[in-house]
């Protein structure tokens, strides 16, 4: 077990109990800044963790981030780990992302998925769904990037329980969605909300179950473009950005699409490194050039968020 | 542990909707039991599908019967995982 922040490795993959170990040693190292929420229980009752960053006030404007909510997506989980001590170690030396947690609060979810990440660890290095139980099917879990109240059921997501995007038996079915989405109803005031999976390198916006344009998606397609350029501009690495179901494919009960719904008009996801040499089985020599790029990504939509009140 | 022994992970490139739509069958075989990386979705944008070692035939016998495209993107998915949990074990040491 790492002894401080300062000492863990992040340049390798984590068991959840490393990761949670080090949730811990962050929040007490910074007792000022970062405090571990507990937002609900996992379907196998693993604790849901969110660590909150915030410099004072009252339920301040505040954005999301989270990564792994697709288990087997190991570069998520481990960028999310990065992600934590690069915004304790900057804030109060970067001016840019001081003054922005100056005036908001981040919630960085690490482990979105936890019986799933456990899962990859100990059975299946390849699962990507929850861990729940389906009456009626011998096949286990949902994609809980099916599962969000938004287009649930359309097509973009599969009604058979043994598939890989099968949406569940009904929206929010899911404890480890419902968590999050309990979460951002009671909070009230998100501003931007990021969901970071991997692979193919992409920063795509809403929507994902209908080829309807969002109302801002000039805005949205401005802000993911100076975004990309940021993460490119670090290692060359190409992003492509877009609307999900121009991008990528269409997808039902997604998350952003979900979050844009309730009016977090900064809704992005990423899907980070690689195009697919590797795919889900990046290297972990790769964990660290990816979490910094992708940074600067993250540092240019909080500050358009910042500078873009609403 | 599953094991993932003669896994590949192959890359079809489905040049029109019709090859889109035969790759669609080929998911619903489920005999097959193949796992979508990147699920079918427009023509152009690649396919990635990890294939257990017994349907690698049958899957490539589909594929070019079809004159479907492909790459192996993955050789054997066991071997890079030895490596990735080689390189944990060695981080922790």
């Amino acid at each position: 077990r790492a002894r401080s922040t300062n000492t863990f490795n992040y340049a390798t993959y984590h068991t959840l109990e490393e990761i949670y170990d080090f949730m811990d040693l962050l929040a007490a190292e910074h007792p000022q800044l970062v405090s571990k929420l507990q937002i609900g229980s996992s379907y196998e009752g693993r604790p849901i963790y969110v660590l909150k960053f915030s410099t004072g006030g009252n339920n301040r404007p505040a954005i999301w981030i989270d990564t792994g909510i697709h288990s087997r997506e190991w570069v998520t989980q481990a960028s999310g780990v990065w992600f934590a001590k690069k915004i304790a170690q900057d804030y109060g030396q970067d001016p840019a992302f001081t003054a922005i947690l100056d005036n908001m609060d981040i919630f960085l979810e690490i482990v979105t998925n936890p019986d799933g990440f456990a899962f990859t660890h100990s059975k299946n290095r390849m699962w990507r769904k929850t861990r729940s139980l389906t009456s009626g099917s011998t096949c286990i879990g949902v994609d809980p990037n099916r599962n969000w109240d938004a287009g649930f059921g359309k097509a973009g997501s599969s009604s058979n329980p043994c598939s890989e995007t099968y949406r569940g038996k009904f929206a929010n079915s899911e404890v480890e969605v419902k968590s999050i989405v309990d979460f951002v109803k009671e909070h009230g005031n998100i501003k931007a909300f990021i969901s970071i999976h991997s692979y193919s390198q992409l920063l795509l916006y809403p929507f994902g179950y209908k080829r309807e344009s969002p109302a801002d998606k000039d805005e949205l397609d401005q802000v993911a473009k100076s975004a990309v350029e940021a993460l490119t501009s670090l290692y060359g690495t190409k992003f492509k950005y877009g609307s999900i179901i121009t991008t990528i494919y269409q997808a039902s009960g997604g998350t952003i699409d979900w979050t844009y719904d309730q009016g977090i008009k900064y809704s992005f996801t990423f899907e980070l490194r690689d195009t697919g040499r590797y795919g889900f089985l990046l290297p972990a020599s790769q964990i660290i050039p990816t979490a910094q790029e992708t940074w600067l990504a993250l540092l240019t939509i909080m500050e358009h968020t910042l500078n873009h009140p609403y | 542990k599953e094991d993932f022994v003669g896994h590949q992970v192959l890359r079809i490139s489905a040049a029109d909707e019709a090859q889109v739509q035969m790759v669609k069958e080929l998911e619903d075989l489920e005999h097959l039991q193949l796992d979508f990386w990147r699920g079918p979705a427009q023509p152009g944008s690649p396919i990635d599908v990890r294939v257990p070692f017994p349907s690698i035939q049958a899957v490539k016998v589909f594929l070019e019967a079809r004159g479907l495209r492909y790459t192996i993107m993955i050789e054997d998915v066991q071997s890079l995982l030895d490596d990735e949990q080689e390189q944990m074990f060695a981080s922790r040491s």
